[in-house]
């Protein structure tokens, strides 16, 4: 599996339709405090079907929904989606033999959200499982939060022998 | 069960300890099980050696020392079962330019070995110089975040930016 | 008791609303004492509005938004009655350049208005060149650490020496 | 009361005497990870009468002296002073009308500490009370440790509170 693209509207302060092209190599993403890097990559952890609201530092999942600006309007929706190449091949029955497939979440503000493969509504568990089986995912230890260091630090070791859970 | 951890610890350590020597250019670093002799109850515990001090816990190190190691324990976990993606959100605050530059050279070698794509969100001007391509998310309009693709000049005003 | 708490949040208060001002160089803060009617009991929370943003409460801002918010109550706390000394230990680590730059504004117009005396820890080159005065720590023999008194050039190497 | 030098030798990764000149203004110290920034702050909190051997990154207060290094053998005591100027008025007797008081604190291993005001022995608590007269010492707010920043964010309001109790 490879990550080709990730394209968001409406999911945080990504208002405007935006898209990111994930090259091979190494990316760099910089720009000043405040100004929407880490949101960028809680909408990656979204899409891949992050359940908690709390680990997306928001209060309940619609405040993962632009919620206006002082020259804005907040908005009533809010879609991620992400495009990848060389799927796994115990893929859904509809989406065998597809060379790339877009895995996309969309919420409606006091809707929930609902998932897509390539068009088609698919459960939430069908991406999480997706992603798992690729070692990547929501929670994947590839996948380190601003803060995280300092947490493992921090942590006491009982706590810390979780992360060699994520190994086994 | 207690037969996948043991094997999962074996590994993360054996990675762990060669991540450690790249990332401080020396010394060593260890894993232990400690608290209980079934790895499910056990807590995880860290001794390090960087290169030319005694062998000490993690909590007694400094604060850079202790940022390396937790990276080089993270990367440990990664590479036991490399995924095709790999996030960093802002891993090289606390360090100093050469712990920078030796954890840029990690990464490099990992994207040719595994084929992993890695995103590094960054405020330091050594590792933006490292990175195969730059994009800058702005504010230009306050509240809402555009993204843009830059070249290195651009990237450190960027950073500058109100 | 109550009285004094009472007197040194509305103090503390107010220096967070103007320091908060001057680090973001614009916007808004105020702190609230929650969860009880008796500050004895009562919780702090802090509500932050950086220039052009709706108000949020102090875990919903970013990293660095975060840390210049903290930085103010800390500099709130110690006008509130000015130590001879303030030492800061990389308080500068999660910040952009003009984040940075404004802190550096705000301690050079503190050290003329208070005659505290301050000690900045930093790896950051930005801060460095704003000291009036540098001091290196290193390590020639591993280990044991020695002081001495640099210029700008020889600190920025000392940053980068192994 | 204002803050001239501080002497140190022995403690942490300061085997040789040391000595930092404190002047007006604004004061940097740079140097690479790991080679005694915080130890010199540390250094300071503990000659202002520093009790607690966790919050100096220890186990027993012992850990402050020397442990000894690849190529050189621990240390069995550690000494820090500090010289300060205006010394405010309530000074213990022997010491009323001096321009200049040394403050030191002598470590030996297994022995405990003494403290020393211009060469003659005092109680900790004159030390303590000396500095937070002058709202300084070991936990003035003015102190600030490497990572508080971010025990501050992640602090419940509860314990947020309690910085304000430092300033009441
Ligand atoms: N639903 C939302 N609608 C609008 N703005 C939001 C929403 N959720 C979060 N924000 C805003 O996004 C900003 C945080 O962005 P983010 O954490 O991505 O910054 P960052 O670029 O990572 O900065 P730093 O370098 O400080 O870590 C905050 O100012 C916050 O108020
Ligand atoms: N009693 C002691 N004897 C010898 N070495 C010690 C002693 N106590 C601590 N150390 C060593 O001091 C080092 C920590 O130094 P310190 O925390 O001051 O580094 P620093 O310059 O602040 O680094 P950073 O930039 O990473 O924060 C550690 O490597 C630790 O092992
Ligand atoms: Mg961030
Ligand atoms: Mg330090």
């Amino acid at each position: 599996m490879k990550f080709e693209r990730l394209r968001l509207a409406g999911f945080k302060t990504f208002v405007e339709p935006t898209e990111l092209v994930i090259a091979p190599g190494l990316t760099g993403v910089v720009g000043p405090n405040g100004c929407g890097k880490s949101n960028l990559v809680e909408a990656l952890r979204w899409v891949m079907g992050e359940t908690s609201s709390k680990s997306l530092r928001g209060g309940g999942m619609d405040d993962v929904i632009f919620g206006g600006s002082t020259t804005r309007p907040e908005r009533n929706h809010a879609e991620v989606s992400i495009r990848i190449s060389e799927p796994p091949d115990d893929m859904p029955a509809h989406l065998a033999g597809s060379d790339h497939i877009e895995i996309a979440r969309k919420i409606v503000r006091e809707q929930g959200s609902t998932y897509r493969m390539n068009g088609r509504e698919v459960r939430a568990r069908d991406v999480q499982i997706l992603f798992a089986d690729a070692a990547s995912g929501a929670r994947s230890p590839s996948m380190v939060r601003q803060g995280q260091i300092g947490e493992i630090i921090a942590a006491k070791p009982q706590h810390r022998r979780r992360i060699l859970e994520d190994a086994a | 069960g207690r037969g996948r951890l043991r094997a999962a610890f074996a590994t993360v350590n054996s990675h762990f300890g060669t991540l450690f020597q790249r990332l401080f250019g020396g010394g060593s670093a260890e894993l232990q099980l400690v608290e209980a002799d079934d790895p499910l109850e056990a807590g995880l515990e860290i001794l390090a050696k960087p290169p030319g001090k005694k062998p000490q816990l993690l909590s007694l190190l400094s604060g850079g020392e202790q940022a390396l190691t937790a990276t080089a324990l993270i990367f440990a976990v990664f590479l036991t079962n490399p995924a095709p993606i790999c996030v960093l959100d802002e891993v090289d605050a606390p360090l100093d330019d050469s712990n920078v530059e030796r954890l840029c050279d990690l990464l490099a070698d990992m994207a040719q070995e595994t084929q992993t794509r890695f995103l590094m969100i960054t405020h330091n001007p050594i590792s933006m110089a490292r990175m195969d391509r730059l994009f800058g998310v702005t504010m230009v309009e306050r509240g809402v975040s555009q993204l843009v693709s830059v070249d290195l000049a651009t990237a450190e005003q960027l950073a500058e930016a109100v």
